[in-house]
């Protein structure tokens, strides 16, 4: 299957998970 | 007349109303009001002055101040619409708003697009894709040799950038996202769908109860 860079990126970077911000509270 | 004392909630410069905002994202007046609770949190965790500091983001996002990260720069830096280095309370809102799943899909692919073009030229370069995923390898610990890195990324430019003249535009990436949607998957937060369920500790305030 092609391997695509761009989701590699998004579905790994944990820069991109903001769900993190509202864990914070 | 005598004096007037108001009781009006003290706000910080950057607030904004939150009708306005209501108004111009998916959020409802109390989502916004309760959204304002979290940013209150979040911009005064180092820094108390009713905006977000890129430590106090990352420290939001890592439990870290300290943790730099390509991908969260990026988020904040478009977060930061004025470019001033902080994220401001209407930018906080607007910003999420796009990631609420009621959003335009159009909006999220534009953002995407954006956090991706890192020098902000209106494209995304070759350069930048490979740094992209040289920048994810690092932060997963992950080895893989350079020719594997190139071959990814060509492969991935050549699906792309379909007018072929070395950089991705917006419209090639709104089509290869349309092929690939996965790709903005990220783009959405469901925990925003219903905030006031899903955080009913954000919903404790009134404008009563604020001052």
């Amino acid at each position: 299957k092609f391997f695509n860079a761009f989701e590699f990126i998004s579905s790994m970077s944990s820069g991109f998970d903001l769900s993190s911000l509202f864990e914070s509270k | 007349m005598g004096c007037f004392l108001s009781k009006r909630p003290k706000h910080t410069a950057g607030y904004e109303d939150p009708t306005l905002l209501a108004a111009e994202t998916p959020f409802n007046v109390s989502e916004v009001e309760a959204l304002y609770e979290l940013f209150k949190k979040l911009s005064s965790s180092i820094v108390d002055d009713g905006r977000i500091h890129k430590e106090e983001f990352q420290l939001a996002l890592f439990r870290n101040k300290n943790k730099r990260n390509l991908f969260a720069d990026r988020v904040f830096d478009t977060f930061d619409v004025k470019r001033n280095g902080v994220i401001e309370f209407g930018e906080f809102i607007r910003a999420l708003g796009i990631f609420h799943p009621n959003a335009p899909v159009e909006s999220k692919i534009e953002f995407a697009f954006r956090l991706y073009d890192l020098r902000q030229t209106g494209f995304i370069e070759r350069e930048e894709l490979k740094e992209m995923v040289l920048a994810l390898l690092h932060e997963s610990d992950l080895v893989l040799l350079e020719d594997v890195v190139e071959t990814i990324v060509d492969k991935t430019f050549s699906d792309a950038d379909t007018k072929g003249d070395g950089k991705i535009d917006v419209e090639e990436w709104k089509e290869f996202v349309s092929r690939n949607p996965s790709l903005i998957k990220n783009m959405t937060l469901p925990y925003l769908k219903d905030i006031t369920l899903a955080f009913p500790s954000f919903v404790v305030t009134s404008e009563v109860d604020d001052s």
